[in-house]
């Protein structure tokens, strides 16, 4: 629509295109259309710019809903705990890496918790991001209870005080139920050494994944409940437009986004700026 | 699903007939639908519905299968002819030692497929090598070190200081003799838009010619597919393609995108965490799943 001077159907099915290519999948991006559509016809819209203005108010309404604007707040007293969650290979264990540098900037004390215990040297990965941060990481051996090495670091957070504690889990498909039974008992023994633990759920979510994110955070929050996402890879030529449906369906603020392998790679997630990049 | 559909969009149509432009055009919807649901991508779809539609007009509305069922015929077995008709299996009769080197995304599963490689290939009774030449992610060398004992394959020393280019090199000395005859080069994960980064897996294919480039992608991957898969094969000239997390709920449309943009083969899936789950493409399999 660069170039283009009215509104017909050869417009809306390159805004079709764009859409359907940048992860929104078929069904939102044929919500969106009509919706636009039939404000075309209300507000009698003939300029292309004007429609393009349209459909993205549209996806920014999507993704900015007033319940979404809650942030992550320090509780009075104790750790703020983390959780970070997601299917396999999706950046969590970088992500964390890159969070704890952003709190450690922020002036906060940071624990970082190796509760993968068994993919191999995951523990290892962890405790690497732990060094370049100069923050500690409580870990036991692999193969040992994810719950009690998340147990024991809320004693460890405790005991000196930390500010915010982020707990590494390891990558699991959501289809897997005993895997979500083993996260189900690490939110429990979180919640069990401190009340109103965890604080954050997030779920990991990988731009260049397509329609699975879904289900993926249908799944991760019907079993403990997610709290925040957080989006990498954007780095790449995915869109992510996946999250305009996960944010209108779940609800789910989006707290980061990952555009990079190194710790400075995490930036706030800005609707707006996402969103003229998905028709960028 | 998408039978139910179809047979909603023919319900008028029974018996003696032909399917003409006009009745297919909402068939063709549905179909276009699923596909995009499945993770097609657009273009891949738009060509896809093209053929389809050339091969459904003027066919007879056959007596035993309701109009519907036949157009899923033909959808069905025009993906499993893109998909790739026969099984292909590694080419390890070429010169020795035979190197198979790993590409792709991050996180997509390189190092653990590598490890599967071998496990198999040493089922086979081969002597298999692995050789990290991932210098950039945190414990990346140890993780394929681990997984090396796990299966009791060598892994080749190697520092994160090193070059990667240098690690291969050394590596193929190191197999000299016919202490090993197959190699499994486990490089970094990397966008295709890092030119510095797709300049190295050049370099490493320049400097141990391998026989298999294997571009590993995780099958929940979206419209993105098409994109990544064309430049890493423009790039290296791949020989096959691997698809891993299948055993999850992901539809897998990034088969189809991946195979009609490369024409490489599917060579084989991943279908679990542990080092026993690889296993060979069924493109019929893919067919239905695609098409849910
Ligand atoms: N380009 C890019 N790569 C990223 C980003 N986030 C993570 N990665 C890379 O993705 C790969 C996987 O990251 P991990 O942090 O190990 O992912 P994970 O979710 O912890 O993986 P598992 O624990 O095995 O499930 C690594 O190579 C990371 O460097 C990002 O925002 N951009
Ligand atoms: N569920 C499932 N997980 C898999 C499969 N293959 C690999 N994984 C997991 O995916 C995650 C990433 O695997 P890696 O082998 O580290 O991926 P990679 O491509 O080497 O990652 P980078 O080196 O960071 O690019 C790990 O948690 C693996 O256990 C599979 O077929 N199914
Ligand atoms: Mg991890
Ligand atoms: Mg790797």
């Amino acid at each position: 629509f660069r170039g283009k001077k009215q509104i017909d159907q050869e417009l809306f099915d390159e805004l079709e295109e764009i859409l359907i290519t940048a992860d929104l999948g078929v069904g939102t991006t044929q919500d969106l259309l009509t919706h636009v559509q039939q404000q075309v016809k209300r507000e009698a819209l003939q300029d292309p710019a004007a429609l393009r203005q349209a459909l993205m108010d549209r996806i920014l309404y999507y993704l900015r809903r007033p319940e979404l604007e809650s942030h992550m707040v320090m509780p009075e007293s104790g750790p703020f705990v983390i959780m970070v969650v997601g299917v396999n290979g999706v950046g969590k264990t970088t992500t964390i890496g890159k969070m704890a540098h952003k709190f450690k900037q922020a002036g906060q004390s940071v624990l970082l918790v190796a509760a993968d215990t068994f993919r191999a040297a995951a523990i290892e990965q962890l405790k690497i991001w732990g060094e370049r941060n100069a923050v500690e990481v409580v870990a036991q051996k692999s193969g040992a209870d994810p719950s009690s090495v998340a147990y024991d670091a809320l004693d460890y957070a405790r005991a000196r005080e930390i500010d915010v504690v982020i707990i590494d889990t390891a990558g699991r498909l959501h289809t897997k139920v005993n895997l979500m039974e083993e996260l189900k008992k690490i939110k429990r023994v979180v919640a069990k050494k401190l009340e109103t633990a965890p604080h954050e759920i997030l779920l990991v979510l990988d731009a260049t994944t397509g329609q699975n994110s879904i289900s993926q955070a249908r799944q991760f929050h019907e079993s403990v409940g997610v709290t925040g996402l957080a989006l990498t890879k954007l780095d790449g030529t995915a869109k992510g437009g996946i999250v305009v449906n996960i944010c209108h369906e779940f609800n789910m603020p989006i707290r980061f986004i990952g555009i990079g392998e190194k710790m400075e790679d995490l930036r706030d997630f800005e609707p707006e700026e996402f969103v003229k990049a998905l028709f960028a | 699903n998408l039978t139910d559909r179809l047979q909603k969009v023919f319900k008028d149509l029974r018996g003696h007939g032909t399917l003409s432009e006009e009745n297919i055009q909402d068939a063709l919807r549905e179909v276009r639908q699923a596909l995009l649901e499945a993770d097609v991508s657009f273009k891949v779809v738009k060509d896809f519905v093209k053929t389809v539609a050339e091969r459904a007009v003027g066919q007879e509305v056959v007596g035993s299968l309701s109009p519907g069922q036949q157009v899923i015929r033909i959808v069905h077995d025009e993906l499993v002819a893109l998909l790739g008709g026969q099984t292909e299996t590694l080419k390890l009769d070429g010169r020795q030692p035979v190197v198979i080197m790993l590409a792709g995304l991050q996180g997509s599963g390189k190092t653990t497929t590598a490890a599967k490689i071998a496990k198999q290939l040493l089922k086979k009774g081969r002597r298999p090598y692995l050789v990290p030449a991932d210098v950039y992610r945190p414990a990346a060398i140890h993780q394929l070190q681990v997984l090396g004992e796990r299966i009791g394959v060598p892994v080749h020393p190697s520092q994160a200081s090193e070059d990667p280019v240098a690690i291969c090199r050394a590596a193929v000395l190191a197999a000299a003799g016919g202490r090993f005859d197959t190699l499994l080069v486990d490089t970094a994960g990397r966008l295709h838009v890092d030119a510095t980064l797709m300049e190295e897996l050049r370099r490493i294919k320049a400097a141990v010619q391998p026989a298999e480039i294997l571009f590993v992608a995780d099958a929940m991957t979206g419209q993105d597919a098409v994109t990544v898969a064309e430049k890493f094969n423009a790039d290296l000239d791949l020989t096959g393609v691997i698809l891993t997390k299948m055993e999850g709920d992901a539809r897998g449309g990034a088969a189809l995108s991946i195979k009609s943009i490369t024409n490489r083969p599917i060579k084989f899936v991943g279908v679990g965490e542990d080092l026993d789950a690889l296993e060979v493409f069924h493109p019929d399999r893919q067919a239905s799943r695609i098409l849910g």
